[in-house]
């Protein structure tokens, strides 16, 4: 589905490059569900943005579906993003002036076949909360917007920067059972950063990053 | 040091009125290192807010060193915040327009004995990502800006809200070790809400709450 060839990712600072992604390749296969791992600072967000065309590589290609997406203008990456990928940000993004549905449904609106804005919600336990701002919301019930905003999209590349890193094991195991099971019903490709122990052994696939490369690639012997 | 007696919180949205906390009792003494867990939604940080003046109960008091700090306006509650609190908030709250080095030098500037910005930075391994701005900083980076923030005061009362939420697993270590040092070498009392099962185990006493009430309370066993 994904291919992502010798991609590189330098900040200057000046003085300084940081080099958030030193030369890394990696091809994703359709309805995998991978879980990349990693210290603090070791370049998964990084790699994660470029693989939902949120930016864009110093160097490298990424195919999507056998186009090189890093060829495309910001007009095409911006469809690519709207059509092709859910995207659970680590800081969520909510819309601070719209309530939990409104925040869903805005997401829905952008697809041909959504899932229902309310079933979503309830699927992450947010039934009562549907009215709520962001401001009148928990953190972790923050989250699970962000998390019912992605999947309601339905699409073919849900993408989640640490979708459970404001939730408590029994919460977090509820996520991953519904990601589990929109893997399996609509064999949906996920991509999860997750520092849950959990979610790693329920993944097909194991990445691990370290100061920006990969140092493992295996399957997950668990089926 | 601190009584929370019959602390209620109450939003009342219109049709409906969600309870946060209802009638929640705790002492908390000097030099402790407290642990609060509960689910998503459970009212953990509203707590965490009213103990440090962030916020007011809808009823209910609160005492600091014998001071009733319910009954202080407005003008008193920030003289308490600003000099007996350290804060680490669950969305960090950094200023997006200074670097790591000076949102933690701001803090320190509101009391008289800070601990050295520099050095509390490298103490959360960020000896290498001082002159990034927040927006710079990966999600972890920015919450070890955060807690850096928080220790350079060297308050009597540290509050940390998910302070490891954004952290792999080892870099959380490296927080723990800190926090038990500070509580150690300084005597801070320490109250932190967590998911991370191995700050729960190092913990003098943990608290648990579940839909606005304490259902437990107990001493750690180990030492
Ligand atoms: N301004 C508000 N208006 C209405 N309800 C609110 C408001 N702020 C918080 N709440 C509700 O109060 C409850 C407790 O919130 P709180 O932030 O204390 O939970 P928490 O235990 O910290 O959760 P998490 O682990 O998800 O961070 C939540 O169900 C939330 O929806
Ligand atoms: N705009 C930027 N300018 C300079 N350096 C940056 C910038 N954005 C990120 N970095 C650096 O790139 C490195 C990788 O960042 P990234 O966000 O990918 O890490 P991460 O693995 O997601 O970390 P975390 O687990 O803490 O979220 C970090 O060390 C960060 O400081
Ligand atoms: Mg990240
Ligand atoms: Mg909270």
């Amino acid at each position: 589905l994904l291919s992502l060839e010798n991609i590189c990712k330098t900040y200057d600072m000046g003085e300084v490059k940081v080099e958030a992604l030193k030369d890394t390749s990696l091809d994703i296969y359709r309805g995998e569900l991978i879980v990349i791992l990693g210290p603090s600072g070791s370049g998964k967000t990084t790699l994660l943005n470029i693989v939902g065309g949120m930016d864009r590589p110093t160097a490298g290609k990424v195919f999507y579906q056998g186009k090189n997406i890093t060829e495309f203008r910001d007009r095409e990456l911006t469809l690519y993003r709207r059509r092709e990928v859910g995207f659970i940000f680590q800081l969520y993004n909510l819309m601070s002036s719209l309530t939990a549905r409104e925040n869903v449904e805005l997401a829905a609106e952008l697809v041909k076949k959504p899932l229902p804005a309310d079933q979503m919600l309830a699927s992450v336990g947010l039934e009562d909360r549907m009215d709520h701002f962001p401001s009148q919301l928990s953190g972790g019930e923050q989250q699970r917007v962000a998390i019912a905003r992605a999947v309601a999209k339905n699409p073919g590349l849900l993408l989640g920067d640490e979708p459970t890193g404001a939730l408590d094991y029994e919460t977090g195991i509820q996520i991953l059972a519904l990601l589990r099971e929109i893997n399996t019903s609509y064999g949906t490709t996920i991509i999860i950063i997750t520092h849950n122990i959990a979610i790693a052994e329920m993944a097909d696939r194991v990445v691990r990053l370290r100061s920006g490369e990969i140092v493992e690639d295996r399957e997950n012997s668990k089926p």
